[in-house]
C-alpha cells in the first residue's frame, strides 16, 4: 500500500492567495 | 511609431510621453493613453497632484484608504521606483507592464522575487516567509498551529532552498517557480489585454496618430 502522506502546500501558494496581492482592483470600476 | 502632436503636451504635461512608454513596454500607444485615464483617476482621488500616493494606491486597489497591509506596502514600494513615496505615470506604466500577459517570465520572476524579499537583502529568508504567511492567515482569519506553520516552512525551504543555506537566492527562486508555475499566477492581470475597452475615454484625449504606428 502506498503511503498516504498528505501533500503539504508550500508557503508561497498560500501567500499568493492574499487579496492584497491581487491588482485587478485597479480595473474594477 | 505614432507621431505625437505637440498639442498632446498639454494632456501629458509633466508626464512621460506615451509613444516612448509604449516603445519600452508590451502596451500600444492607445493602451498607454488608456492607462493615463486610470492614472489620472487614481492620482486625483485624494490629492490632485498628478502622482499616486500610498493612500490613493490602497483606495484604488481595496476601496479602503486605511487598509495598511504588508503586501500592499511592498507592492507600493516596488511601484515607487524612484523611492519618492509617490508613483509617477512612467513608473506606473512600467510596473504594470510586468503584469501584462505578454511580459516575459523572467520579468515576472524577478518582480515576484523582489516582492517576497521584504528586507531587500537579495534573498528570500525564512523569517520573511513566516511573516508573510502569518499576514495571510490574519487576513483570512485562518488559524494554524505554530508547528503546522513550521512544517509548511520546512517543506517550502526543503523544496526551494537547494543549497540548504536557510535562504532562497534568485537562481533558486527561478528554478522553484519553473517547477511551480502557479506561484506566478499573481503576476498576470488579464485586464491589461482590454485596457482600452475598460477606459475608452482616452479616445477623447488621444492626440496620437495611430495610423503611423
Amino acid at each position: 500500500k502506498g503511503s498516504d502522506s498528505p501533500t503539504i502546500i508550500n508557503a508561497f501558494q498560500l501567500i499568493g492567495m492574499s487579496s492584497f496581492l491581487d491588482l485587478s482592483g485597479f480595473f474594477e470600476l | 511609431m505614432g507621431c505625437f502632436h505637440s498639442t498632446a503636451a498639454r494632456e501629458f504635461s509633466g508626464h512621460e510621453n506615451p509613444v516612448k512608454l509604449a516603445s519600452e513596454t508590451a502596451f500600444s500607444v492607445s493602451e498607454v493613453e488608456a492607462l493615463f485615464e486610470l492614472f489620472k483617476r487614481i492620482s486625483s482621488s485624494v490629492v490632485d497632484d498628478g502622482l499616486i500616493n500610498k493612500e490613493e494606491f490602497q483606495l484604488a486597489l481595496f476601496q479602503n484608504r486605511k487598509k495598511e497591509n504588508l503586501f500592499a506596502n511592498r507592492i507600493f514600494d516596488l511601484f515607487d521606483v524612484k523611492r519618492k513615496g509617490v508613483i509617477d505615470f512612467g513608473d506606473f506604466v512600467r510596473s504594470l507592464n510586468v503584469f501584462h500577459p505578454n511580459a516575459s517570465l523572467e520579468d515576472k520572476t524577478d518582480f515576484s522575487f523582489r516582492l517576497y524579499d521584504m528586507d531587500c537583502t537579495g534573498f528570500i529568508e525564512r523569517q520573511e516567509v513566516k511573516q508573510m504567511l502569518i499576514a495571510l492567515l490574519c487576513e483570512s482569519e485562518m488559524k494554524l498551529a505554530d508547528d503546522t506553520i513550521e512544517m509548511i516552512l520546512d517543506q517550502t525551504f526543503n523544496d526551494a532552498d537547494v543549497d540548504r543555506d536557510g535562504k532562497i537566492d534568485k537562481t533558486e527562486w527561478s528554478d522553484f517557480v519553473i517547477k511551480n508555475p502557479s506561484l506566478l499566477k499573481i503576476m498576470t492581470l488579464p485586464y491589461l489585454r482590454d485596457i482600452t475597452t475598460t477606459f475608452p475615454s482616452f479616445v477623447f484625449n488621444s492626440e496620437v496618430d495611430e495610423i503611423a504606428t
